[in-house]
């Protein structure tokens, strides 16, 4: 409420709101994670993000000087939706949908990966996994290729050593401003497991490893405030720019 | 009278240099629980935004990276008419800090935000 009691006044008196408390308006959930939000935090996701930001900061929370990333902001994206595929064991396909939502007006999407585990070690079995984009926004003339898991592929991933959770690169697999639009902002992935070792059922092993895309965006402020002063020139009665001659 | 004032510098300088209420730069802790946005930020838990305090000098030196403007005002302060208030200690120069967020719909989000922790002071 006082997030729009702020906007409300902002655009009351003309002044662009401040970025971090626009933020905080569209953003910051409004309360404490209850229930499905605490689940959704936990697991491989939430540490593999917790890894990703030491590497990049501090404990204080300062950018490291000397590992720096091409970009201001990662955003890890869940699986949306789950289709499974039928199929005998010991094999299991399913389609995973990902909502993008990347806001090109602020954000420049410079790069997308996904990250998946190729194996995964339980009790009474080991999964090995692969996966690879599916429906219309890939290129068939790039399959997608896992690549051997080791430490540190490039400057930018980072891989748990016990599972062999990889990153991979998918940017090039997709069609220059797949995600321009609303609609093709959703994108498809087939996640193909296949289980060796004892007998037993897939009950929650391979939702344990569900893949999840990373999107390296560059968050500008520039965007914004050319999103507002857009707006603001708009409201101009005239609609012309004052401009100061260059002596 | 100007000129007075800037003659008078060095001697101004060496008096007044151990003064421990000049405009400085200060630490200061403060947990995102207190800000009330640890349901938000997931690391780090403390951040020190650091903060500007003390009272800008008669002579703006150098050192405060002080524009014209700011030294205009003190001389039209001291010696022309007191309601204009002297120059004020600001933040100068700031550095970005990273944050991991949860967004509303469950994304977890690495983001650098520039301009968060101040790094130095100045009198403007």
């Amino acid at each position: 409420e006082e997030g729009k009691e702020l906007a409300a006044l902002s655009a009351l008196v003309g002044a662009p709101p401040m970025p971090l408390i626009q933020e905080l308006m569209e953003q910051a959930p409004t309360a404490r994670p209850q229930g499905h939000l605490k689940k959704m935090m936990g697991g491989q996701p939430l540490r593999y993000m917790l890894n990703l930001y030491r590497s990049f900061a501090d404990h204080n929370g300062r950018p490291r000087q000397d590992y720096r990333l091409d970009t201001n902001a990662v955003r890890l994206v869940r699986p949306s939706g789950k289709r499974r595929q039928s199929g005998a064991s010991p094999w299991r396909t399913q389609t995973l949908d990902y909502y993008l939502k990347v806001h090109p007006e602020v954000e420049h999407l410079v790069k997308v990966a996904v990250v998946y585990s190729q194996t995964l070690s339980t009790a009474h079995a080991q999964v090995l996994c692969t996966v690879e984009l599916s429906g219309e926004d890939s290129d068939p003339k790039l399959p997608l290729k896992p690549v051997l898991p080791q430490r540190r592929v490039r400057n930018n991933t980072i891989l748990s050593r016990k599972n062999s959770w990889v990153e991979m690169d998918i940017t090039s697999s997709l069609q220059p401003g797949a995600w321009d639009t609303k609609k093709s902002q959703l994108l498809s992935l087939s996640h193909t497991c296949t289980r060796l070792g004892l007998e037993g059922g897939w009950d929650g092993t391979v939702s344990l490893n569900d893949p999840f895309l990373l999107l390296y965006l560059n968050n500008t402020r520039k965007g914004l405030q050319s999103k507002l002063g857009k707006a603001l020139s708009e409201e101009t009665p005239s609609g012309t720019v004052r401009t100061r001659k260059v002596r | 009278q100007a000129g007075n004032i800037v003659l008078d510098l060095p001697s101004y300088l060496q008096k007044n240099s151990n003064e421990k209420d000049e405009c400085s730069l200060h630490s200061f802790r403060v947990s995102f629980a207190q800000l009330g946005w640890d349901h938000w930020i997931i690391a780090p838990h403390r951040y020190n935004p650091k903060y500007c305090k003390g009272n800008c000098p008669r002579i703006l030196r150098y050192g405060y990276n002080s524009p014209n403007h700011a030294i205009v005002q003190n001389f039209i302060n001291e010696l022309v008419d007191q309601s204009v208030p002297r120059p004020s200690c600001v933040p100068y120069k700031y550095s970005p800090i990273s944050v991991l967020m949860i967004e509303q719909n469950g994304s977890i989000l690495y983001k650098e935000y520039e301009d968060m922790i101040a790094e130095s002071c100045t009198c403007r």
